[in-house]
């Protein structure tokens, strides 16, 4: 035996969650299948029912938040703490909440991302009362497992929350928890439209190119990509290879690609002879995360990490005192984009920022990102 | 509260007794105590924490010790005071 328990237990077995907000970084579906799947993992083993309800209290509040979200227990930022929740009982008693300074996912087990599902079901063993195990491969540890699609409950967390509990007296034969993961397809470039980040955009000839992998898609209108689409880019620019770094139409029309240490430039469809060149010609590092034309002005901003460029394109150099680290004047923006881009809405141009699946929206005119971001971009660009 | 540079003995990392304390091995009930006393809670709360994860306890905060410590985590204190 190497679980604790707190001592604390819910007085009734029909346990109602409510779910306060969702992270940008999944679908609501994906975040409420989560959840589910994680409430299973207990259902599954003990007499215990979890019901979600609606803006009525429930035994079990769940939320996203960062840094001091009013507990008084604060969380640190990416990494570190990931979530906590609170023991069964009254008020924040049975609580969950995730430090959405994290980068939440599905059924991935990338290093820079953290499978919700996992940390949830660590956290609701903490709601229905437990306490971690010293049993370094039990789910009530308290370190973070990172998603194993042949998860099951382990012996410890098993006898944990039963000795709390009891057992599930009419389990299914063969009930036990199994996450029901996708079955493994060839990454179907649709379900990328909406379960990955972008490598680049670019507003191109007044629409919205998108590029993943060796594909892109055209958009005229926000949250409608063009039928038929994604193509792949070989059919546009031949010679140009996949996951590119950055790309944006020049102010003479041209339009540039950046990947790795060199970049290509293009006139409509055609390579410009002799590309592609080394990136350092523009005075940058090995290579960016993303280009940012600044209208008609002929200056190019270039991303990279935490820090900044503004390239002249008719001087063909930096400008000087660069780079700035973007916090500087990019008030509210991440470091570490995927990409950037300028739209315009009919209405005013706006400069967008897009890390994972989350965006942020910055305004031009204030010098900041506007307030309720980051968001979830497929939900609001591609329709998913 | 938690010790800041100055007054933490030398071989007390302030990040340490921090994540210590804030996990439950170091009851952290009487924040004047002495420096002795704080270096004794400190070497015991570590030799607590190799204990509770079955590492080498040796009170000391060693490579091992100090990997998992830097592992990503739930906020949940370890030991329920």
């Amino acid at each position: 035996r190497r679980y604790s328990d707190s001592g604390d237990k819910w007085d009734h077995e029909d346990i109602t969650y409510r779910i306060l907000n969702f992270t940008p970084d999944l679908t609501e579906e994906e975040i409420v299948d989560a959840i589910e799947r994680a409430f299973k993992v207990w259902s599954d083993v003990t007499p215990l029912t979890f019901r979600r309800v609606f803006n009525v209290p429930g035994d079990i509040h769940i939320q996203f938040s960062e840094y001091d979200h009013g507990d008084g227990v604060a969380f640190d930022g990416n990494g570190g703490t990931l979530a906590h929740a609170y023991f069964p009982g009254n008020g924040i008693g049975g609580d969950a909440h995730f430090d959405d300074s994290e980068i939440f996912s599905v059924f991935l087990s990338d290093d820079d991302k953290v499978d919700l599902f996992m940390v949830a079901a660590h956290e609701f063993g903490h709601s229905l009362g437990l306490g971690h195990s010293s049993e370094i491969q039990a789910l009530m540890a308290p370190f973070y497992i990172a998603y194993d699609p042949e998860f099951s409950l382990g012996y410890d967390d098993l006898h944990g929350i039963q000795s709390i509990y009891g057992i599930n007296s009419d389990p299914r034969p063969g009930d036990r928890y199994i996450p029901q993961r996708p079955q493994p397809s060839p990454p179907d470039p649709e379900v990328e439209r909406c379960s990955k980040s972008f490598n680049a955009v670019a507003f191109i000839r007044n629409e919205l190119f998108l590029f993943k992998g060796k594909n892109f898609w055209r958009m005229r209108e926000q949250g409608k990509p063009l039928e038929g689409y994604p193509v792949e880019m070989g059919q546009f620019w031949h010679g140009l290879p996949p996951k590119i770094d950055a790309a944006y139409e020049r102010h003479d029309g041209k339009i540039v690609f950046l990947k790795g240490s060199h970049y290509w430039i293009y006139e409509g469809v055609d390579m410009d002879p002799n590309y592609p060149r080394p990136l350092h010609e523009f005075g940058l590092p090995a290579d960016v995360d993303g280009a940012l034309p600044w209208g008609r002005t002929g200056k190019t901003y270039f991303f990279k990490g935490e820090i900044y460029w503004r390239y002249d394109e008719y001087e063909n150099r930096m400008d000087k005192g660069y780079p700035k680290p973007i916090k500087e004047n990019w008030f509210g923006v991440p470091n570490n984009i995927d990409a950037v881009f300028r739209h315009y809405d009919g209405y005013s141009w706006n400069t967008y920022f897009i890390r994972h699946r989350r965006y942020w929206r910055f305004d031009e005119s204030l010098g900041q990102v506007d307030l309720g971001f980051p968001r979830n971009f497929g939900v609001d660009w591609m329709g998913c | 509260a938690p010790l800041s540079e100055e007054d933490a003995p030398s071989e007390i990392t302030t990040g340490a007794f921090a994540y210590l304390s804030k996990y439950g091995y170091i009851r952290n009930d009487n924040p004047q105590a002495s420096t002795i006393r704080r270096l004794e809670d400190y070497h015991s709360a570590i030799r607590n924490f190799q204990q509770f994860y079955r590492l080498p306890e040796t009170g000391q905060m060693d490579e091992e010790t100090s990997r998992l410590m830097s592992y990503p985590r739930c906020g949940m204190p370890d030991v329920i005071q």
